[in-house]
């Protein structure tokens, strides 16, 4: 099971969009994925129209397992969704002394067999919880917003996984996803090669505004579903080959 | 001292433009105002292109008073930084047994004579800072942004609002402000009158998107100093108004 975190710091930069619609392209493709929403807004449960509990709150208080609260989201697609519940988690876990930080990748330990992909959906920020989606993790795959406020945190949150690295030895920033590429944008051109600069073969295809991305969670659905021919259903799709291939095409 | 919570859950919905251009057009109008940075990634200062540091951190662990951790940002406006240790405070607010929620109330108080207005910044989330930030409040100011995503997490945000006002007796959600007002977008309309009909006189004049609102962070100027003539100006201008004002126009 490879596990893919989809983080960053900063707020609104396309991380639900990324996880959900990630998430089902791999599992279209026959690939066996679940998705864990790790945000305490549960916006995945919302976004593919799915039962909001059991939750993950659950399995971090030791509660429950995982096999015991997902639920099915779509043919070879389970979730673990979440609720605001689970900031209680995240003192839980931050309360514990050394190995608070390995709660989430035990938890997920029994489910390896059972899946090709754990996506994780991150909070934004860098609590408790986000420091675990990290320290269980394979691989990072970042959306940066195409936008001064975004691409100003981005060299902090590289710095932020590679404290988590320290812990967790095979944690790789393995993905840059550029978001809300907007053509009309002057400075789009110049932000798109600082992060190439940067990053290198690191950088996928860029994920371009495409408003069917934002009203496909409006109807609970994944992109594929809601508008198979848009340009967001094809820059998904470009993603699923990338992260089917191990490496971007970009 | 008039204590304003630019807050909301959902990730990118416009705090921080909203938190350091309401800061800025209210102390351009002679009000004095104090900018409080409550989030991890310190986004304030990097808008205004003051001093990261000192930060509220040493603030909240009560190892300085604001006054000692303030920096002059603009005439009439002052700016409590921020950073990603801002995480520890969080834990140790969290610890305190019954009065952690007040953590950020004591520390403004010794201030109150000094400003006519304290603007928070807040983090997404839910986290101790998060719930601290409202439960030292007279007002939240929430903005939301005009997508299905971001208007899904509204309710929850207002119930997240109605408890810390059981501790906190003064709070009230008194501005909702729309953002990312998008007049090419259909769906606009019926999203406005969806926040209408729950909302009412609550309700701010829009912020209408504009480019120059994103361009001006990476420029570290306000809007009024980096597009005075934009649309984001004068929609800002507006919501000065109505926060002067004490009640919106809309
Ligand atoms: N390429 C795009 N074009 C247009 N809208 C988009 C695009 N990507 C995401 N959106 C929309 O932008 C909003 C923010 O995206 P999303 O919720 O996925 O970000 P996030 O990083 O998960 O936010 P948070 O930090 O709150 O968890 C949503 O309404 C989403 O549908
Ligand atoms: N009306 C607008 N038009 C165009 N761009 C905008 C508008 N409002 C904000 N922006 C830009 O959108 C991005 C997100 O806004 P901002 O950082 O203020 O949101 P936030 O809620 O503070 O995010 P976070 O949850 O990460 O703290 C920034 O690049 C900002 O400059
Ligand atoms: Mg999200
Ligand atoms: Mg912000």
């Amino acid at each position: 099971m490879r596990i893919i975190a989809v983080a960053m710091t900063k707020g609104g930069v396309g991380k639900t969009t990324t996880a959900v619609n990630l998430s089902h392209g791999l599992a279209r493709r026959g690939h066996r994925v679940l998705l864990v929403d790790a945000d305490t807004q549960g916006q995945c449960a919302k976004a593919l129209g799915v039962a909001a509990e059991p939750t993950l709150t659950d399995v971090l208080l030791g509660e429950a397992t995982i096999l015991e609260v997902v639920n099915r989201a779509r043919e070879n697609l389970d979730l673990v969704a979440s609720d605001h519940h689970l900031t209680k988690a995240s003192l839980v876990i931050a309360r514990r002394e050394y190995d608070g930080h390995l709660a989430l990748a035990e938890a997920l330990a029994p489910v390896a067999d059972r899946y090709d992909f754990a996506i994780m959906d991150a909070a934004p920020g860098v609590d408790a919880v986000a420091v675990n989606v990290l320290g269980c993790a394979d691989d990072v795959l970042a959306p940066v917003a195409l936008n001064p406020a975004a691409l100003a945190g981005v060299f902090e949150f590289v710095r932020h996984v590679e404290r988590v690295a320290r812990h967790n030895r095979r944690l790789a920033l393995r993905w840059i996803l550029p978001t809300f590429h907007d053509l009309r944008v002057r400075q789009t051109g110049e932000m798109l090669e600082q992060l190439r600069t940067h990053f290198g073969g690191r950088m996928c295809t860029p994920i371009r505004v495409n408003i069917d991305l934002a009203e496909a969670f409006g109807w609970k659905r994944s992109i594929f579903e809601h508008a198979p021919q848009s340009r967001g259903a094809e820059d998904y799709g470009q993603l699923v080959n990338e992260v089917q291939a191990g490496s971007c095409v970009a």
